[in-house]
């Protein structure tokens, strides 16, 4: 479950606001600032940026009215419907109209908070549907006053895929836990190191240290960097990134990574895995990878569909792991030349599943440093004319 | 051999007595869930006769989409949560 696109985008970067008229709940300078944060939440992860206008037509025109007022969604007083908004388009696209029966705040756990409302609705104006994550900033139910909010991922991941990343870079965490240091997001507030540029063309990395389908998304992860794939395999604008960026002090120069059968992602690095709910790490980790069953360090993890079966590879040996039972099933590990196909290369950097869209068949990519094999599921053998150059044929290189 | 599919049927419950609801809570569900996207919108040219059946189908529809258990009644935790203050947008898109 996760964000809803319209496919309704606006194709310029600058994008104008203006503020037809004010509530009488809160002063002037309270709903500016509300609502400037409130655009500033999504201007954060994406490229675009917000000019306030005062005269004349802008994108997004906002305005707080009750009852029947100039479109054909009339308000209905105290509680139930406390905004909405049009995506972007001519006219009444992209506008947000705020129902001032309601009684506005700011900073306060009483009343309507005007910001969270505000970054709901410009969701909206900037072409997100609701969302069925529920913690989401697009969930259609009002979440009330978060303190520090920060954009939960499922809105990340959806307005990252309408507009692609922001450039720049924000302070990253040290990948090693400060002992007795709270986790928590990246903290804006430090000084920018100076990161040295990536090389000239950083999507043509010459190996991945792990590929994982996240929420339905092909993810690559290489050193400290990471990449975000669309539904064809193609990269996200404005990728690679930090993972500092994106991740809750995510290590760096990953083994493997993937999503279990619960939405909860696990990265595998030497001897210990993490577990993470969508970009927050479980304090309680890292884990040794001994306790699962597995030997001290992987070279990629593979689940199998929503079978709850989760495929383990080191060395020509793969062992077939039980996320139900918590084990690893009887009898292995075995041999991935005797029970896959010989082709399928031993050592591999990372495995991962991915479904051709044309033809809707699934295959498995198995992928070490520069190359890849493509394995066909429903013939249980590796394709003819792999290996083939990676780089070149998912980064366009 | 890699292990292959299997899908395990959602378990679906009957409308038990404890969870009937009134004409009045039926109308109001059936508002929310028909401005909502989870039932069609009425052809005003023909009138809109909703049989239990349909009805049903749009409250799982709202229980499937907020990961609520699926029993296609009007429950407890259904209800509440159409409670809640919200955005005017549709969840479901025409």
């Amino acid at each position: 479950r996760r964000y809803a696109h319209t496919g309704a985008k606006w194709d310029r970067r600058e994008i104008t606001w203006k503020i037809r008229n004010y509530s009488p709940d809160l002063t002037t300078s309270e709903i500016i600032d509300a609502l400037r944060n409130a655009l500033q939440i999504w201007g954060d992860a994406i490229p675009n940026t917000f000019r306030r206008v005062h005269v004349g037509s802008a994108d997004i025109e906002i305005s707080f009215s009750v009852g029947l007022h100039q479109d054909d969604y009339p308000f209905d007083g105290p509680g139930g419907t406390l905004a909405h908004a049009f995506f972007p388009g001519d006219d009444l696209g992209g506008d947000a109209h705020f129902d001032d029966d309601e009684q506005f705040t700011v900073n306060a756990y009483e009343g309507t908070n005007l910001f969270i409302v505000a970054a709901h609705e410009f969701g909206h104006s900037l072409g997100l549907g609701h969302s069925s994550e529920i913690t989401s900033l697009m969930a259609a139910f009002y979440q009330g006053y978060k303190p520090n909010y920060e954009l939960p991922y499922d809105d990340h991941v959806g307005i990252q895929s309408l507009y692609g990343a922001r450039q720049g870079s924000i302070p990253s965490l040290p990948d090693v836990p400060i002992a007795g240091a709270p986790p928590g997001p990246p903290r804006p507030d430090l000084p920018v190191p100076n990161t040295p540029e990536p090389g000239p063309d950083p999507h043509c990395a010459n190996s991945y240290n792990a590929i994982a389908k996240i929420r339905g998304e092909l993810m690559l992860f290489k050193g400290k960097s990471f990449w975000r794939m669309n539904m064809k395999g193609e990269p996200l604008e404005g990728y690679p990134i930090d993972t500092s960026r994106f991740w809750d002090q995510l290590p760096v120069k990953l083994d493997a990574a993937y999503e279990r059968i619960d939405d909860k992602i696990l990265f595998f690095k030497g001897s210990s895995y993490w577990e993470y709910f969508s970009t927050n790490r479980d304090p309680s980790f890292p884990h040794p990878i001994r306790e699962l069953g597995l030997p001290d360090d992987i070279d990629a993890a593979l689940p199998w569909g929503d079978t709850g079966k989760t495929y383990f590879f080191k060395g020509d040996l793969y062992w077939r792991y039980d996320e139900i039972k918590k084990e690893v099933d009887s009898g292995y590990p075995k041999k991935v030349a005797d029970n896959w196909d010989s082709a399928v290369p031993s050592n591999m950097d990372t495995a991962f599943r991915f479904i051709d869209v044309e033809t809707k068949t699934w295959y498995t990519y198995f992928v070490r440093s520069k190359k890849y094999w493509r394995f066909d599921e429903s013939r249980g053998k590796v394709d003819k004319g792999y290996p083939r150059s990676f780089s070149e044929d998912w980064m366009g290189c | 051999a890699p292990a292959t599919s299997t899908n395990e049927p959602g378990d679906e419950d009957a409308a038990s007595p404890a969870n009937l609801v009134t004409p009045v809570q039926l109308r109001s569900g059936y508002n929310y869930l028909t401005k909502y996207g989870f039932l069609p919108k009425p052809n005003p040219l023909a009138g809109s006769l909703l049989s239990h059946e349909e009805f049903n189908e749009g409250i799982r529809a709202f229980q499937e989409f907020y990961r609520l258990p699926v029993t296609g009644v009007l429950d407890q935790s259904t209800s509440s949560l159409m409670e809640l203050p919200r955005c005017g947008l549709p969840d479901i898109m025409p």
